[in-house]
């Protein structure tokens, strides 16, 4: 069991379409 | 070998470290760079998932919110772009499709959320995420694993489409049955050589070899079913509209070979053990546009036999294939104008759409079944081919 009772923090999550957007590969793709 | 200097499995955590630098390493060797033929063969089915999940555990342990999300965005990201790449073949997609569902129940196995521990060992529930919930991620796992399904789909019938109508219409198996051509009608030319044709026995083989596959990257089961009934969705809807389109194909032989074939596709549903899948069910409407081609068809008893037979063909349908309906021999006639209206008459008070023929491209919804898993995190060993000794088992 966890250590304490303390509640999880909610990690708010981009959509899907919001990720693509943060283009986490911008070196390798550009020409 | 273990990358790590061994230590008694006790001692680990089922965690994996890594430094925030290697992020996009790790992502590379374990996704853009993975090939599902190579080292991935020999893999313990959906081990890139269990990696990832591992180096997410650490993040939430050292209570990193960037961390986390930075992850679980990169790892996403890495799955898309893949996918991108190699969306047409199909090994690729079902490697990632299992994955990521992997990923997905181990978010949720491990989420502290009481509903997803009840299977779980204490162990299990010992390594549940301490910090963050991510449900939000999960949803969008859950939005990336439709796109998955449904490039698979597309792929798979990239595969199966130009076999159907050989294999399901064309070729015959049954010796001495349509020897005899319909008077009147030459063999439809084919565009595909005699010795490139594709039998009945080509689509099993190219199902078992879907199967086989997706079994290989242990997809869940209860996803596997949804595959194969699409499968014969397509299979079904295929050869149906050709049926309607073409007089050579209507004829009683004609029905007594789709009959066969569509009993070897049941007896391959029963090998594989997926009579329960729904996937018979999406055959009806061929099954009865087969049986119309043999059942008599002149009297009013007829008529009223055909209309309780033939639920799942629109009226539409039925009239088609009566009018296509092309007698073999002199022992067999023509269905007369009178015949077919009176099944249009008896058939005139069902509600249904007026369209002729089905929509090969309909997908049926799908559905991940949560799957939770009894691996235990603290045994996974991360083999050398995977390239990833920058991680650390904690």
């Amino acid at each position: 069991p966890r250590p304490s009772s303390r509640p999880r923090v909610l990690l708010k999550a981009p959509t899907l379409q919001e990720m693509e957007e943060m283009n986490i590969f911008e070196e390798e793709d550009s020409p | 070998r273990p990358v790590n200097i061994p230590r008694r499995e006790k001692d680990f955590q089922g965690m994996l470290e890594y430094k925030k630098e290697d992020e996009l390493k790790l992502v590379k060797n374990l996704i853009l760079e993975l090939k599902p033929r190579g080292v991935a063969v020999n893999l313990i089915p959906g081990l890139p998932a269990y990696i990832l999940f591992m180096c997410l555990r650490h993040a939430d342990y050292v209570n990193d919110d960037q961390r986390v999300r930075s992850l679980l965005t990169c790892t996403i990201n890495s799955i898309k772009k893949i996918l991108k790449k190699r969306g047409d073949d199909f090994e690729t997609v079902s490697f990632w499709l299992s994955n990521t569902c992997r990923f997905l129940h181990c978010l949720k196995q491990y989420s502290g959320d009481d509903q997803f521990m009840k299977h779980n060992s204490t162990k299990q529930n010992d390594h549940c995420l301490s910090n963050f919930d991510l449900a939000e991620y999960r949803q969008v796992l859950s939005d990336l694993a439709i796109q998955i399904y449904q490039q698979l789909i597309k792929c798979m019938e990239n595969i199966l489409q130009p076999m159907i109508v050989s294999g399901m219409l064309e070729h015959e198996t049954i010796q001495g049955v349509s020897g005899v051509k319909p008077t009147g009608l030459r063999k439809r030319t084919s565009s595909i050589a005699d010795e490139g044709t594709y039998t009945l026995e080509s689509i099993l083989r190219q199902l078992s070899a879907f199967h086989s596959i997706m079994c290989q990257h242990g997809t869940d089961p209860e996803l596997i079913k949804q595959v194969v009934k699409q499968q014969f969705y397509i299979i079904g809807a295929v050869t149906l509209n050709n049926l309607l389109l073409r007089k050579d194909m209507c004829s009683w032989s004609k029905g007594m070979q789709i009959r066969y074939n569509v009993s070897q596709l049941e007896e391959w549903l029963r090998e594989k053990n997926l009579m329960n899948c729904g996937a018979k069910e999406t055959l009806e409407p061929l099954i009865q546009a087969a049986q119309l081609l043999q059942v008599k068809k002149k009297t009013d008893e007829d008529a009223e036999a055909i209309c309780s037979m033939c639920k799942a063909l629109s009226t539409a349908q039925i009239v088609k294939v009566l009018n296509l309906y092309t007698p073999l021999n002199e022992f067999e006639e023509r269905v007369s104008v009178t015949f077919i209206r009176t099944i249009q008459t008896r058939l005139r008070d069902r509600m249904e759409s007026p369209q002729l023929l089905m929509d090969t491209k309909m997908i049926y919804p799908v559905t991940f079944p949560f799957n939770p898993s009894s691996l235990a995190l603290e045994t996974i060993q991360i083999p050398t081919s995977l390239n990833l000794n920058f991680l650390t088992r904690v």
